[in-house]
């Protein structure tokens, strides 16, 4: 069963054209997850980003100057919690 | 649950369940509900299509599907609580008793099983459908392999993208039964596919920029939808076209629908909290249903009055 261990999901709002064009081209780049994708600006783009390149890729929009929020700081956690929730109502349910 | 009624809406649940549920549905409302299989996935599930109908023959119809990226578990939990608030209102709300008395609805709640299940065995992210191993990367994405621009801009060549678009239109028996069921009945009057998130109701095309000939109509259509869903939470959408409010993308679902004739084609993207994504807590479940039915049956009840 594949795990999301340290995976994030980063919630970045792009400002202007410029930033909505590099955020873009993050879509190249195969280890990155679009929840949502890129569409236009002040709309949020969402992105699960893999434990390993979440360095790179912070410090990527940081250079950039692009602003960035955690939406969800580790997805396993929550995978966790969701099927914790689910096992219960189906012992509920029994 | 030893009946539809101690069902609990409020809970995701697996593939099984949600099949156990249609045939309780079924059994418990013979005369209105039953259930197709229009074919079977590529690992061999069949794909279940509830029926509503209270009659006649190759009646007009509404379509409405769930869950074909199978990761958006809230759109297969609210297409059971459809399906559940079908039977439930009819016969005491007048706008639904109306539309069944002169057209049927069919409801596809798990379009992509095997990528469902997927999500509850393997991998909860996984997005496409499945395909034999071979590579790292097994699956299409049922929402870019139908005949409608397929293989333009965005939509992937690559395998492992998670918008690969498969070999060719169609290449996916969970696209290509819905394609021959629509051809087969000839008569549906209006396509409403239900992917989450970021709420969106949307409209053709994706594959370019040329507008439909019925725009005006659609962007009207689609406004009051959204007015009428906001009304229970002041949950806000935006709407358009796909290409004009997301993003370019061809080989779609609606893309395709509409090129057959089917004027009232309309893609969802469910309710977004800003905090979980298709991690959506189960208590979003009933709220997010609930709001979502008053715009479909907007759109249904448009359809009914404004035969074409």
């Amino acid at each position: 069963k594949e795990t999301f261990e340290g995976h994030q999901v980063l919630r970045i709002v792009p400002k202007d054209e410029v930033q909505l064009a590099l955020i873009k081209d993050l879509e190249d780049m195969s280890e990155l997850d679009f929840w949502t994708d890129v569409t236009d600006v002040a709309y949020p783009v969402d992105i699960r980003v893999p434990f390993d390149s979440l360095m790179v890729l912070k410090a990527h929009l940081m250079s950039q100057d692009i602003d960035y929020t955690i939406m969800i700081d580790d997805l396993q956690v929550m995978l966790d919690e969701e099927q914790q929730e689910m096992e219960s109502a189906a012992r509920l349910g029994q | 649950p030893r009946s539809t009624d101690t069902f609990d809406f409020s809970r995701y649940h697996n593939l099984n369940e949600i099949s156990s549920f249609q045939d309780m549905l079924v059994a418990e409302n013979p005369s209105l509900v039953s259930k197709l299989v229009i074919g079977q996935s590529y690992q061999g599930r069949p794909l279940n299509v509830l029926k509503f109908s209270t009659g006649g023959t190759n009646r007009p119809a509404i379509w409405i599907d769930t869950g074909i990226h199978s990761r958006e578990w809230v759109t297969q939990a609210s297409g059971t609580w459809f399906a559940k608030k079908i039977v439930t209102d009819f016969g005491k709300d007048p706008a639904l008793t109306t539309i069944l008395n002169k057209m049927d609805i069919f409801l596809e709640i798990v379009t992509n099983p095997d990528g469902f299940y997927y999500t509850h065995s393997n991998n909860r992210m996984w997005r496409k459908t499945r395909k034999p191993s071979g590579s790292g990367c097994y699956g299409v994405d049922p929402n870019r392999n139908w005949d409608a621009g397929f293989g333009g801009p965005g939509a992937s060549s690559n395998p492992c993208s998670e918008t690969y678009r498969g070999p060719r239109a169609h290449s996916e028996s969970e696209v290509k039964s819905i394609v021959d069921f629509v051809r087969s009945h000839g008569n549906i009057k209006a396509f409403i596919s239900i992917h989450a998130y970021s709420q969106m109701l949307m409209y053709p095309y994706g594959y370019t920029r040329t507008a439909v000939k019925d725009q005006a109509e659609l962007h009207a259509l689609a406004q009051r939808a959204i007015s009428d869903l906001s009304t229970l939470y002041g949950t806000r959408y935006r709407y358009g076209s796909i290409i004009n409010t997301i993003y370019q993308a061809s080989g779609g679902t609606i893309d395709w629908t509409y090129n057959q004739g089917i004027k009232y084609s309309y893609t969802f993207e469910l309710r977004d909290t800003g905090r979980y994504g298709f991690i959506l807590p189960s208590n979003q479940i009933i709220p997010t249903a609930k709001e979502t039915w008053l715009a479909l049956m907007t759109i249904m009840n448009h359809t009914l009055n404004n035969p074409y």
